[in-house]
């Protein structure tokens, strides 16, 4: 592995070994700007890390980003490792971002269902949700983006352990999401919190388990086309956006639905690129511009966060 | 390890709401196996589903017979996973 992210391959697939290491080393090389926090241990064991931006001061807002809660979903985790290094370099050099990071922190939890991507490289490619198992079941895993506290067990959730959509005992069951609501509720500042998924160039915000439209719905919406119009120019990629529940279907229980409701106005989850071919197994030499454009769309919505104090 | 040796992902074009709702029921099939990687929502908007190789026929005749539209997104999944672990090793070796 190299001793350097300079030198570490943003253009490959990793194991969750090495992106830690590479979080580990990426901290070692910039002390000041770049911390590693454990928020929790997952199912089996495993450490639950985010890596905190900040410039030092304490007591700040922040922006929360999350990248593969969805253990398939490689692009996501690979992107979020592209973020990291790229936080590092343009802070101190990008004005836009350099003030945002002046004035808030960023926390990135680049593998947010480490057991279950460490069980897409070992046993099963395909594997979605977390490793829990459930009593009085054969099936393992329950959908870590059903297990939130908003709309929790109502339709767009399965309750079959079996399925890929199963939304667990009840709210917050799983370790990994509980981990987030307890990060997030002692944190209280967090002003944006966006969560990554792939595949179907989308970016969405809440509600999803009903269809009223959220009270923030006109500005949500104003920033949404802002963040895909900036997405797009790089590589002309479209991306749709509106509520959850109007643009995809009704699901429950969802991340972003638990973070708008705990005061987050700038809840929003992505859906990354579809080349209409690949799906989940995009090629690795996706990763770059997928990470690329979809920066361009989180600074959009960081700077609106930064310039609409609330 | 989990073999997915002749699995294809099927995109299906669903061009109205009777579709959407065919689709649905081939999602309830739990003996089918499929995985849904885009599930049934509205007329127009894409839906992929990995099909087990055994499923195949069924699934297929069952779309076909509905006069539901498909085209194959991946022929063989277990040749794109040997792929990317290839290429996932070839990184690891340059390193």
């Amino acid at each position: 592995l190299p001793l350097s992210t300079d030198t570490f391959n943003y253009a490959a697939y990793h194991t969750l070994d090495e992106i830690y290491k590479f979080m580990d080393t990426l901290v070692a090389e910039h002390p000041d700007l770049v911390s590693k926090i454990n928020i929790g241990k997952t199912f089996e064991g495993r450490d639950i890390f985010v890596l905190k931006f900040s410039t030092g001061v304490t007591d700040r807002p922040a922006i929360w980003i999350d990248t593969g809660i969805h253990s398939r979903e490689w692009v996501t985790q690979a992107s979020g490792v592209w973020f990291a290094k790229k936080i590092t370099q343009d802070y101190g050099q990008d004005s836009t971002f350099t003030k945002i990071l002046d004035t808030m922190d960023i926390f990135l939890e680049i593998v947010t269902n480490p057991d279950g991507f460490a069980f897409t490289h070992s046993k099963n490619r395909m594997w979605r949700k977390t490793r829990s198992t459930t009593p009085g079941s054969l099936c393992v895993g329950v959908d870590p983006n059903r297990n939130w506290d908003a709309g929790f067990g109502m339709a767009g959730a399965s309750s079959n352990p079996c399925s890929d959509t199963y939304h667990g005992k009840s709210a917050n069951s799983e370790v990994e999401v509980k981990s987030i609501v307890d990060f997030v509720t002692k944190h209280g500042k967090i002003k944006a919190f966006i969560s990554i998924h792939s595949y179907s160039q989308l970016l969405l915000y809440p509600y999803g388990y009903k269809t009223e439209p959220a009270p923030d719905q006109a500005e949500l919406d104003e920033l949404s086309k802002a963040a895909v119009t900036a997405l797009a120019s790089l590589y002309g990629t479209k991306f749709k956006y509106g509520s959850i529940i109007k643009t995809i279907y009704q699901a429950s229980g969802s991340t972003i639905d638990w973070t708008y409701s705990q005061g987050i106005k700038y809840s929003f989850t992505f859906e990354l690129r579809d080349t209409g071919r690949y799906g989940f197994l995009l090629p690795a030499s996706q990763i770059i511009p997928t990470a690329q454009e979809t920066w361009l769309a989180l600074l959009t919505i960081m700077e609106h966060t930064l310039n609409h104090p609330y | 390890k989990e073999d997915f040796v002749g699995h294809q992902v099927l995109r299906i074009s669903a061009a109205h709401e009777a579709h959407v709702q065919k689709v649905k029921e081939l999602e309830d099939l739990e003996h089918l196996q499929l995985d849904f990687w885009r599930g049934p929502t509205q007329p127009g908007s894409p839906i992929d589903v990995r099909v087990p190789f055994l499923s195949l026929q069924a699934v297929k005749v069952f779309l076909e017979a509905h006069d539901i539209s498909y085209e194959t997104m991946i022929e063989d999944v277990q040749l794109l996973l040997d792929e990317e672990q290839e290429q996932m090793v070839a990184a690891q070796t340059r390193a």
